[in-house]
């Protein structure tokens, strides 16, 4: 019997305090302790880690604050191409999807490929198709746009016509 | 891209990650986030790894994995692993690099080389810790 454990991120980068107010922030940090406490849930109930870390990517997919899920970045046609993965270390089973358009948590399409599916990872289109068939909800495709994400695709491409792509900051390319 | 790691009563790992890539990325592109090994990677008795930062090193460096590679092969600890890939490895490309990993007894490791990374975990003492800047 092992004493359970979860950790999370929600990506690297600059972070500069200029990008965001601090009530972002501290609703940053409040989806943040939201996600782990969905995955502590689950642990100390005796549940699955498996569980317990789709369950708090779930979370941090649905947040706007973070490069994934609601508030992905956009791809320079300005759509979102959103990809996931999960792994249990228990048996090396593993899921994955890339490249999906239209799944709301692609993190589930994952999980769904791992548990319903013979493949390891499947892309674009038969991702989106796989797991609607499987019953996970499905969005249009600008369910994942933010604002934030809109601004930062202008700046970079207004940067690209000036011929200044190559000052662009972290947080212009990554977020 | 957001990412957990977890270690459960049964003393089974897991990891999982997810992504929307980079800002103006081509169609098409696909990081290490759902490539297993490089971005995500979980194996009972060792460790599980998220990882986040620019996706082509990553791939390249089968990052997660090696995390893995260095404490079963090379007998690192989760710490001396995760270092070394995140200011040694990744620095050395100099690109932005963060992971958050998790061993067989629930010790944490959440190293970056970026001014910040959202982040938060609760060890095996119950304590919830939550920080977004170094």
């Amino acid at each position: 019997m092992s004493l359970p454990a979860i950790a999370i991120h929600g990506g690297c980068g600059t972070l500069a305090a200029n990008l965001q107010s601090e009530a972002d922030w501290a609703q940053t940090r409040a989806h943040l302790e939201a996600a782990l406490r969905a995955g502590w849930k689950i642990l100390t109930a005796g549940g699955s880690a498996l569980d317990a870390v789709e369950a708090a990517v779930v979370v941090l997919e649905d947040s706007p604050h973070f490069n994934a899920g609601h508030g992905a970045a956009l791809t320079e046609q300005s759509v979102h191409e959103l990809d996931a993965s999960i792994m249990d270390g228990a048996t090396l089973a593993a899921g994955g999807v890339c490249t999906v358009r239209a799944i709301r948590n692609p993190i589930r399409a994952a999980r769904a490929v791992m548990d319903q599916s013979d493949c390891v990872l499947l892309s674009g289109d038969a991702a989106d198709a796989f797991a609607r068939s499987k019953g996970l909800p499905t969005v249009a495709n600008g369910y994942f746009t933010t604002e934030r994400r809109v601004q930062a695709l202008a700046s970079l491409k207004a940067r690209a016509a000036r011929g200044t792509i190559g000052l662009a900051s972290e947080a212009e390319r990554h977020g | 891209t957001v990412g957990a790691v977890a270690l459960d009563r049964q003393g089974d790992l897991a990891a999982a990650t997810s992504t929307g890539g980079f800002n103006n990325k081509p169609a098409g592109r696909v990081g290490d986030t759902p490539i297993v090994g490089a971005g995500t990677y979980a194996r009972n008795g060792v460790c599980a790894v998220s990882c986040t930062g620019q996706g082509e090193v990553f791939m390249r460096r089968v990052a997660a994995y090696d995390v893995a590679a260095r404490m079963s092969y090379g007998g690192q600890t989760l710490r001396q692993a995760t270092d070394t890939l995140v200011f040694d490895v990744m620095s050395g490309h100099k690109i932005g690099a963060g992971l958050i990993a998790i061993d067989a007894f629930g010790q944490v490791c959440a190293p970056f080389n970026t001014l910040g990374m959202a982040r938060g975990w609760i060890g095996t003492d119950g304590v919830l810790n939550v920080a977004t800047h170094k």
